[in-house]
């Protein structure tokens, strides 16, 4: 995977006899075959190798500083550039209600991992409720309302309802007004769409205005590939995407384009979905991500 | 203008780019660039100086990849298959949310409009809200579901939608898997195990065209345990530019039967080669 070909990548950089213009194109090189093995866009893997080459060959350079140790540092910030920077924001605090909105393309993830942050927050003792607004795939709410149950967490739904925005507006009136049952924390799930569909963009956005959530989170699948950075950029245009959960890292795919997507939309990675299972939902932390990566 | 070796490596290195960008696999990528150059070997310098005889050496070679030899008919199959008592099954495989049961529900709706009856088997026993979501097609398409319960073993389900119908003379079935991802061990020896148990006619593998590299080992890993017989690419309607496809029809030597355009039941079209290869190079 992407750890281990930086890894090998970064043992034969400390082996280098020296660092002249030759070690340093085969070096770029092997850099951009794992990256492009690994999904990261195109684009990027060139800016990224341009930049080390400059960086690399800068004359400039204080010569006391080991040239080796100083290529794997550039490689580690344009690391971290390509996964948007610093932590995640904490905007789900306990005290007052606050609501999570999921949106996504279609089979990313979004209903098993509103199961995951249900999970999650319950176990922060956070009361939650759940709603459904997905009209169009059949069983989307029976998928919902099985999971929360699994977990004792309260859901909304209405199956036989075709308008979105009418479940999201009944189901915030559901799980606000009893006052000792008041939730703490509401996520909402909504159905699947892509950037092509222009009515499912101009609804989902209609839902956010309604629904006003403090956090909107862009659900990527793992195995995206050099289209993840158009689809994450029209979601974080048609909403304010918040934060990125990205799934199905648990598989084969080595996730650089759902990750590129993250930088390049300039929301943090928030957390990662590890499994089908309610408990598989890591955090994630770019700096210690890169770490790992870097060995 | 006339094609030097100069400007051909840097039309071939664009030509490279082009496919990466437009998600075919690296490997797969590169082996299209060798077989065009090797198309190209012993091309007179006079012919060289056609355009076409470049973005024909492409063509061929993207075309020798898709396998176009071995692309079939699946409803002439059905239809033509030589033990007409016996039902033509279908096993549908896939990691997580590619599409599989929609594509089914799509097939379904195919069948029935070419006069194929069919029965499917809800054997994803697994996921939440799986029996629901299928039974819920196959009600709208007036289909019978052949089910049991959740965490029943999928092969035993499969195992009785046959069954079914070989007794009542139906021509088709079609088992619906739950998606799986290709470095869980014990989900791709369950997959064996409902291959082994019912040896289907044709067992399809599902890909999302808006995967990445991940597609080719997603083909590769299933191809080595189950042997895939062809390939549905779904969602070339987000926009993608289908280098999936490529990357697939490579790595099995099968062909890619028909593509994924939407959610509908219509939104199932045959996989045209000639379209395809046009689209992706232009
Ligand atoms: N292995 C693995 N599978 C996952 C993960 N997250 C989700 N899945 C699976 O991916 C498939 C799709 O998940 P869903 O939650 O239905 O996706 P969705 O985004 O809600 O799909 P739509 O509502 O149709 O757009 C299911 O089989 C899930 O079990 C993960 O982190 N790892
Ligand atoms: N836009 C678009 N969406 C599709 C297409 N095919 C399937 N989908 C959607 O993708 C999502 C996942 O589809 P499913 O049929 O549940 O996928 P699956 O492979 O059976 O998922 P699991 O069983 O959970 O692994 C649903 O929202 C489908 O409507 C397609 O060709 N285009
Ligand atoms: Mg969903
Ligand atoms: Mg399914």
């Amino acid at each position: 995977n992407l750890g281990k070909s930086l890894d090998s990548l970064i043992r034969k950089i400390r082996r280098l006899p020296e660092v002249d213009k030759d070690s340093i194109n085969a070096i770029l090189q092997e850099l951009q075959r794992a990256l492009l093995l690994a999904d990261v866009n195109v684009e990027m893997c060139l800016a990224v190798s341009n930049n080390i080459k400059k960086r690399a060959t800068d004359e400039k350079i204080n010569l006391k500083i080991d040239r080796r140790e100083f290529i794997i540092k550039i490689l580690h910030d344009e690391l971290i550039n390509i996964l948007g920077g610093e932590d995640a924001p904490k905007r789900i605090k306990t005290g007052k209600q606050s609501i999570i909105l999921l949106v996504g393309i279609q089979g990313s993830g979004k209903t098993t991992t509103v199961g995951k942050l249900a999970n999650f927050y319950k176990k922060k003792g956070f009361k939650i409720g759940v709603i459904c607004t997905d009209t169009w795939r059949p069983g989307a709410y029976d998928q919902l309302a099985q999971t929360c149950d699994s977990i004792s967490v309260n859901h909304f739904g209405m199956p036989d309802e075709k308008n979105a925005l009418k479940i999201a507006k009944k189901g915030l009136k559901h799980f606000t007004k009893t006052g000792k049952d008041q939730k703490d924390l509401i996520i909402v799930d909504t159905a699947g769409r892509h950037k092509k569909e222009t009515e499912l963009m101009q609804e989902m956005k209609k839902l956010e205005n309604i629904i006003k959530p403090n956090e909107t989170i862009l659900v990527i699948d793992g195995t995206l590939g050099q289209q993840a950075y158009a689809q994450a950029l029209a979601f974080a245009q048609t909403t304010h995407v918040g934060s990125i959960i990205i799934t199905k890292l648990d598989g084969s795919a080595k996730g650089g384009g759902a990750l590129s997507a993250a930088g390049a939309s300039g929301a943090p990675i928030k957390f990662i979905g590890v499994g089908e299972r309610v408990d598989d939902l890591e955090e994630f932390h770019a700096s210690k991500f890169i770490g790992t990566l870097l060995g | 203008t006339t094609l030097t070796e100069k400007n051909t490596n840097k039309i071939l290195k664009d030509l490279e780019l082009t496919l990466l960008k437009n998600d075919v696999a690296v490997h797969v990528a590169e082996k299209i660039v060798e077989i065009t150059q090797k198309n190209l070997e012993g091309t007179q310098v006079g012919a060289f100086s056609k355009k076409n005889t470049l973005q024909n050496a492409i063509k061929e070679a993207i075309f020798e990849i898709l396998n176009v030899e071995n692309q079939f008919n699946l409803i002439e199959t059905i239809k033509n298959r030589p033990n007409k008592n016996k039902p033509y099954s279908i096993m549908v495989l896939g990691v997580n949310g590619t599409g599989k049961t929609t594509t089914i529900a799509k097939i379904v709706h195919l069948f029935k409009k070419n006069n194929i009856s069919v029965v499917v088997a809800a054997s994803d026993t697994f996921r939440a809200g799986a029996i629901e979501q299928l039974s819920k097609h196959m009600d709208a398409l007036n289909t019978r579901l052949i089910k049991q319960s959740y965490n029943a073993d999928p092969a035993s389900v499969a195992y009785d939608a046959i069954d079914h119908a070989f007794a009542k003379k139906i021509n088709s079935v079609i088992i619906d898997t739950s998606g799986r991802q290709v470095t869980n061990k014990n989900l791709l020896e369950e997959l064996k195990k409902i291959k082994r148990v019912n040896q289907p006619d044709l067992s399809i593998f599902i890909g999302d065209s808006l995967a990445g590299n991940d597609v080719l080992v997603q083909a590769e890993v299933f191809n080595n345990a189950i042997q895939i017989d062809a390939s549905i690419i779904t969602k070339l309607d987000a926009d993608s530019k289908g280098g999936a496809a490529l990357s697939i029809a490579y790595i099995t030597k099968k062909p890619i039967i028909y593509i994924g355009v939407g959610q509908g039941y219509d939104d199932l079209l045959p996989f045209d080669p000639k379209w395809f290869v046009d689209i992706l190079i232009g």
